[in-house]
């Protein structure tokens, strides 16, 4: 494994989105997953469709009765990867845009898929395991406990203290090797993860998270995707 | 008051940190300028409030994330907390209308990934 890795550095990211007052943001790490996907099996980064998810997945957990994607009111990226697999694909960003409400009926058109998934899988709860399958296979669905995240500015987050609760679904993109020094100047690595609250929080858009103790759970429910290897139209 | 606190894990067991738990000696001077901090706030991320009502609730509201987001940076100290385009919502208006992930309760069937080298 490379000491330090970000696949923005390779044009597997699209930029910054931005959820609005809307908790879609399962939708939006779902995203970002085949985005990165998309891009490694056919070489084109395209964005796609928050909106598609939010109007039309309603997928449910078979093993929990009454939990189901759900719009505004959330929902769970490996959840969404079903749907997609189910529906044959995502729109573009274009045609199907993100209005960050769910009081629209679905419109989704098929002709229009522009990327398609062809499987998913989640990660165990090991770091290591984590930085390879990033590597290899793209950015990675992520949830996090987001309490630290609503007064972060910038830098490398790793509290003392930080539930592992999962209540905010992002996209892991890469990682560094040395980022901050808490104490006796001795360098640690750190997760960088993409938000999706606009360029105007946090380091433009991105989340610094320190590695090694599950901080916060990012490390506890990480899922991987692959495309079909189609280009979109 | 103080908090204390393992600083570190396992790979440095012998440093711990004392912090202060943020309701001490300065935090009134803090509070001194937040009214300037709301204006600053309010201007930054075009904020408008429908009365006055409203508005006062907000300040108070923000009043209190900046507490929040002092005692965040004292458990915190690797990272900057302060002042967010979320700081005039309280936690649970944060929740409600900015995360949305479902708990996950992870089907007995699903694919697991498999273990990857990561030797050299």
């Amino acid at each position: 494994l490379p000491t330090d890795f970000d696949w923005r550095d390779h044009g597997a990211v699209t930029g910054v989105k931005d959820q609005g007052s809307c908790g879609s943001c399962w939708s939006f790490s779902t995203t970002g997953a085949l985005e990165g996907a998309h891009y490694l099996s056919t070489g084109e980064l395209v964005s796609l469709s928050e909106q598609q998810l939010v109007d039309c997945d309603h997928e449910c957990d078979p093993q929990e009765y009454g939990a189901c994607d759900s719009g505004c009111n959330g929902g769970l990226m490996t959840t969404a990867f079903e749907y997609t697999l189910k529906a044959g694909g995502l729109e573009r960003e274009d045609d199907y845009p993100y209005t960050g409400n769910d009081r629209g009926a679905c419109k989704f058109d098929k002709s229009k898929i522009a990327a398609s998934v062809s499987n998913f899988s989640v990660i165990s709860v090991n770091e290591d395991q984590i930085a390879a399958n990033l590597v290899k296979h793209g950015p990675l669905a992520v949830g996090i406990n987001a309490v630290f995240m609503q007064t972060y500015m910038k830098g490398v987050s790793c509290p003392y203290i930080c539930g592992r609760h999962l209540d905010h679904g992002v996209l892991l993109v890469g990682y560094g090797s040395a980022g901050y020094a808490p104490i006796r100047f001795k360098e640690k690595p750190y997760w960088i993860i993409k938000n999706s609250w606009g360029e105007n929080w946090g380091e433009e858009g991105y989340y610094k998270i320190c590695r090694g103790r599950n901080v916060c759970g990012v490390d506890s429910m990480v899922s991987s995707v692959a495309a079909l290897q189609t280009k979109s139209q | 008051s103080a908090v204390v606190s393992d600083v570190v894990s396992e790979d440095d067991p012998l440093i711990r940190q004392v912090v202060s738990n943020g309701a001490g000696e300065d935090s009134d001077d803090h509070l001194l300028n937040a009214e300037h901090h709301f204006t600053l706030f309010k201007s930054k991320y075009g904020k408008t409030y429908a009365t006055q009502e409203e508005h006062d609730y907000r300040l108070g509201v923000f009043k209190a994330n900046l507490r929040r987001a002092k005692r965040h940076q004292l458990l915190d100290p690797t990272a900057v907390h302060g002042v967010t385009k979320f700081s005039d919502l309280t936690p649970s208006e944060f929740r409600r209308q900015f995360l949305g992930l479902r708990p996950l309760k992870l089907p007995a069937d699903a694919q697991k990934a498999p273990i990857l080298p990561t030797n050299d």
